[in-house]
């Protein structure tokens, strides 16, 4: 369902060239789970970020369902909209929303009644474990705990591709665990096509295919 | 060098209390390093924000070389300058700072000297690899880039305690490895008190103790 062709993404820094994408080609079937694997700076968010539409290559192109992505930020952000939901790296829940809040706001795009809007929050808040906390704030959940009700709310929107950039560094072991098979059945439910970054090797188990990068580019094999 | 007698810190969230630290005692010693793991949630980042004087138990109290912290926010402002470094669970870069001055800031509070700040700074960036990018922006680094210049900070101050919050969560195994068993060996030679919160029991080779946490308590043994 999405595919890139030759992109490339240099960064000037000072006198040095920093390869972030150095010719990345690949191609992901519709509802696959694929996770993304590779040491810190070989350009995982960099390359994921570009197929969620967030960034725009310097050379070559992204396409999805056959078509290439706009290069305008109106069209990046209609795509984004439309088909994507992330839990960014840095996750991004809104301080002043409560947790049911910040889940109800995703899920505003696709859903339009109060009531299913309520239960869409409240289920998703219990599958990972956050059922009892939908009144707090952001500042009042441990780390883990809101990286949790990002996940909660990646999920909400029922993307057609969901990104996921280091879902589990916050998390012991075992609720990383639980909460990757969560997103992994509830994808393979709704056909959501999604790719993972992580550096926990042992949710390798959880994929359809592994990609490795290093220093720019996809590794064979 | 630093004990805890009988913490206790409790949230209310609507009718349910929350138990974040429910009867903690421990100590340790000067120069040890302390590994702190357990479920998220369990009450790591409140307990190691309390020894480093971030913040109050509603009872209890932390005793610092003998002598109880004091509870106003003076008092705990003084403290943590003059014996406490972090790097906090969400890192803290100052994004209007490069790599080198978020490091030079840091190192402020003991240097005097320009050339020696320089030099500091330098020595820290190159320590955790990132030497060629010290005049980035926290916004031109990744992920696990940002993690490794807080760290950095972290160890230039020479702090009495340094306290670390899920150091490894964003990098990948051996970057991750390579960062602790730095921060281990520049503790060791400095004498500095080292407690480390995290999810990677890989790193237990590094400390001298571990403690286990869950639902607000330290577990036996
Ligand atoms: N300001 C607050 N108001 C209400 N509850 C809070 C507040 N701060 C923390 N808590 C709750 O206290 C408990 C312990 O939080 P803490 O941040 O210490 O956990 P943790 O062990 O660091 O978890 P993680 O591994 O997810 O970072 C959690 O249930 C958390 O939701
Ligand atoms: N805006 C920018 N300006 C300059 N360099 C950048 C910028 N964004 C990223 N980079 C550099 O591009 C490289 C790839 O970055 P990217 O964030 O994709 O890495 P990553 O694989 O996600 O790393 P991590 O595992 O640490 O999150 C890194 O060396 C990073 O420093
Ligand atoms: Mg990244
Ligand atoms: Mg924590």
């Amino acid at each position: 369902i999405i595919e890139a062709r030759h992109l490339k993404k240099h960064y000037k820094t000072g006198e040095k060239i920093i390869k972030a994408l150095d010719d990345v080609t690949l191609s992901i079937e519709k509802g696959e789970f694929v996770m993304v694997i590779g040491p810190s700076g070989s350009g995982k968010s960099t390359l994921v970020n570009m197929l969620g539409g967030v960034d725009v290559p310097d050379d070559g192109e992204v396409i999805f369902r056959g078509e290439p992505l706009g290069k305008t930020s109106r069209e990046l952000t209609q795509f984004r909209r439309r088909y994507v939901s992330f839990v960014f790296q840095f996750y991004s829940l809104i301080p002043t929303l409560t947790a049911k809040e910040n889940i109800e706001l995703a899920a505003e795009l696709v859903i339009k009644s109060r009531k299913e809007l309520t239960k869409i929050a409240e289920e998703a808040l219990e599958a990972v474990g956050l059922g009892d906390r939908k009144n707090s704030y952001p500042s009042q959940l441990s780390g883990g705990e809101r990286q949790r009700v990002a996940l909660a709310r990646a999920l909400s929107k029922k993307p057609e591709l969901l990104i996921i950039d280091e879902p589990t560094g916050q998390l012991d072991e075992e609720t990383g665990q639980r909460i990757v098979e969560l997103i992994r059945d509830t994808s393979k439910a709704q056909g959501t096509t999604v790719l993972m970054v992580t550096h926990d090797l042992e949710l390798e188990k959880f994929s359809d295919r592994v990609l490795k990068m290093r220093s720019g580019k996809i590794l064979e094999g």
